[in-house]
């Protein structure tokens, strides 16, 4: 007794020490986070420090925990509707062997009629003799037989459509659907716990069977009014302003935050002949004096993937190469829309890892962008170049096209290491690609 | 998650101001954006 006494006591206190040992740990993290605002509300700029837990997460499977976690989101509503299922599946099993009795009930009475069919053909062949009354008889029979017959594929067809609506329920039964009234309740912990505003949301709660379904849930009409002044480029997402400015300064790299950059060539996959700054200024210099002639090469000349949509117009202004770098909150809407009107040329997808993209990440894992999984649309539009990096993470690590819905992304890994080249596509017709409106919906970030 | 731009624009050559069509962002470091919210002119 002193034993069992002993583990009851036990479990409970280990249950406890956890949540214990779990609170300490989020409070100390909320401590940090509060720290960070207010020194970056101080203006206070935070260097590149890589720490251990950045090594560490390299050796945590990202990949299968970011499908669990999609796995998770569109299923685990579905096991508290398994309940509700189930019981509803018992109904439509009642009906349908309810519907089995009227059609046994019908084929009785159906064999009812075809052994007095049976019965008829015999006073034909006992009557044979009277041939005044046989023809009348036979034509009878006939249309009797045709009446059975037609019976018989109307009962099938009758019977066809009956399982076809009973397995129709059963599959709309179990699909991954949360019960209905249980859904506006976790939607609105989601809103709460991430500040998502769900007047915005195009459906009323209850209709969104999942919460990966909610998550990449679509706005009013007109909740995203599209600045129309034609020489302005706009944001493709709602999201934070993390950097942005041009790369002639920095030659090719891009600020991950102060004390570590990335390159451009290495995040967009292509390889842009963007010449050295030296290169650049002497160019620049000897733009100033001799006018540009058609021979002289246009100074930006960066390859795309395909040749055809080099600088064609030597005559142009200067041009200058920018950059802007959004960051999404989980609670924030994840469809991708389109900065300008232009033509996207090619698609890469890097398979990459799923590491987290949160502040810290960036502040303690080099090269985040370059190495995370992410979709690269590159084409051009009426100045130039054009290109989005679409980058995924652990908790949104697939993403999803409209231009192609085909491409699967977080994918279970096939090989361990994580340098494969990313998968490329030109879009059709070469050289024009897939023409989107400023504005247009072009993508969507997914749960898992 | 994140979504990084990339894009030639014009710029302004020293000394030769006629070119008025300079690309200028019309955002600061950690603002909220919206969709259809100009980045920049």
């Amino acid at each position: 007794s002193s034993t069992s006494q002993g583990n009851s006591f036990l479990v409970p206190g280990a249950t406890m020490a956890t949540i214990v040992m779990l609170g300490a740990l989020h409070a100390r993290r909320m401590y940090n986070d509060k720290k960070i605002e207010e020194a970056r509300e101080k203006g206070v700029e935070f260097e590149f420090q890589p720490d251990i837990k950045a090594t560490f997460l390299r050796l945590v499977p990202l990949r299968s925990i970011s499908r669990f976690w999609g796995f998770l989101t569109s299923v685990l509503q579905s096991s508290k509707t398994d309940l509700g299922n189930r019981f509803r599946w018992k109904e439509t099993r009642k009906q349908i062997s309810a519907s089995n009795e009227n059609i046994s009930e019908t084929s009785t009475s159906v064999d009812a009629l075809s052994a007095l069919a049976l019965g008829l053909r015999r006073m034909e062949r006992l009557r044979s003799a009277v041939d005044v009354v046989v023809p009348t008889l036979s034509s009878k029979i006939a249309i009797l037989e045709r009446g059975n017959y037609r019976g018989e594929r109307e009962r099938e067809r009758e019977r066809e459509r009956e399982r076809e609506r009973a397995s129709e329920r059963a599959r709309r039964h179990f699909s991954s659907e949360l019960p209905i009234w249980f859904r506006p309740h976790v939607y609105r912990a989601w809103a709460r716990a991430f500040h998502s505003n769900l007047e915005e949301a195009a459906k009323p709660l209850n209709e969104y069977a999942s919460l990966r379904e909610f998550f990449v849930r679509s706005l009013k009409e007109d909740s995203r009014p599209i600045d129309s002044n034609p020489c302005c480029l706009i944001s493709p997402v709602d999201g934070t302003v993390l950097r942005f400015g041009d790369l002639k300064e920095a030659g090719t790299m891009i600020e991950q935050v102060k004390g570590f950059s990335y390159s451009v060539s290495s995040l967009l996959g292509a390889r842009p002949l963007l010449p050295s700054m030296e290169d650049v200024q002497q160019e620049s210099r000897v733009q100033e004096k001799a006018p540009r002639d058609e021979d002289k090469k246009s100074w930006w000349r960066i390859t795309l993937a395909s040749p055809k949509v080099r600088d064609p117009e030597p005559a142009s202004p200067m041009k200058g190469l920018f950059y802007c770098v959004l960051y999404l909150k989980p609670g924030d809407y994840h469809r991708i829309h389109s900065p300008v009107d232009w033509n996207v040329l090619v698609r890469r997808h890097f398979s990459g890892r799923l590491f987290p993209l949160n502040e810290r990440a960036t502040r303690t894992i080099r090269n985040l962008y370059v190495e995370n999984e992410r979709v690269v649309l590159e084409g051009r539009w009426e100045e130039g170049y054009m290109a989005m990096a679409a980058i995924g993470a652990t908790n949104i690590g697939s993403i999803e096209l409209f231009i192609e819905p085909a491409l699967g992304t977080n994918r279970p890994r096939k090989k361990l290491l994580h340098s494969e080249p990313p998968q490329e596509r030109i879009y059709e017709p070469a050289g024009a690609g897939v023409m989107l409106k400023k504005g247009d919906e072009v993508a969507a970030f997914n749960m898992g | 998650s994140t979504v990084v731009l990339v894009f030639q624009a014009p710029i302004s050559v020293p000394g030769d101001e006629s070119v008025s069509s300079e690309f200028k962002f019309s955002i600061r470091e950690g603002d909220r954006v919206r969709v259809g919210e100009a980045l920049g002119r």
